[in-house]
């Protein structure tokens, strides 16, 4: 999988930035090392402008209707979804974890303020990643340093906003490093 | 330098653009 940037079409509405889906499911019955987790992992789409994004969005499953143990991720042109990538290396996420049925709504959200921009961490922003599982489904966003606390705060910050999450949600922050060490997500 | 910035409204408008089809 090689990323390859894509430009805006005519008189459609530019990205900050290039943007790649990317789709993962983890084969039934067994454990991953790292290299088969990176083989399973595959660019669906590239886009650039507001138009292009929807064009791939609108013709995907939707994230509640997803099965199995499933992945999908949105992240910048030429960043890899994995903690190695040097975008990642000194990274971490803000994950939110959510009851069955809620997810198609609080992805959308995120990636709609993740593309616009909503933020405000100047390039600290890498991707954002939707995780179907058994009992629950998972919703993350990752930034580039995870030492960095008036960052990590305004993106929770935003991320409360622009979910409009129920009271209880639980969210927590995790180092790349820390998953590194214990070879597990969440 | 300037970043380009759309709230959630205005993304959700241009879906129903002919462009975004």
């Amino acid at each position: 999988c090689t990323f390859e940037d894509v430009e805006p079409g005519a008189g459609e509405h530019p990205l900050q930035y290039t943007y790649c889906f990317w789709y993962s499911k983890k084969p039934p019955g067994r454990n991953q090392d790292a290299s088969s987790f990176e083989k399973n992992m595959k660019i669906i789409g590239t886009f650039r402008s507001v138009e292009q994004f929807w064009r791939i969005y609108s013709h995907m499953i939707r994230a509640n209707d997803l099965t199995g143990h499933s992945d999908v991720h949105v992240f910048k042109g030429g960043i890899k979804p994995l903690w190695e990538d040097k975008a990642n290396r000194l990274g971490g996420k803000w994950i939110v974890r959510l009851r069955k049925g809620l997810v198609a709504r609080c992805w959308e959200n995120l990636i709609l303020a993740m593309l616009g921009e909503q933020f405000m961490v100047g390039d600290e922003v890498c991707g954002a990643v939707v995780s179907i599982r058994f009992q629950e489904d998972i919703i993350s966003i990752w930034n580039r340093s995870a030492n960095e606390s008036q960052v990590t705060s305004r993106i929770r910050d935003t991320l409360c906003r622009v979910l409009n999450l129920p009271p209880n949600t639980v969210m927590e922050y995790k180092t790349h490093n820390e998953s590194l060490k214990d070879r597990s997500s969440f | 330098g300037t970043r380009i910035i759309y709230d959630r409204s205005f993304l959700l408008k241009c879906r129903s653009s002919p462009m975004a089809n």
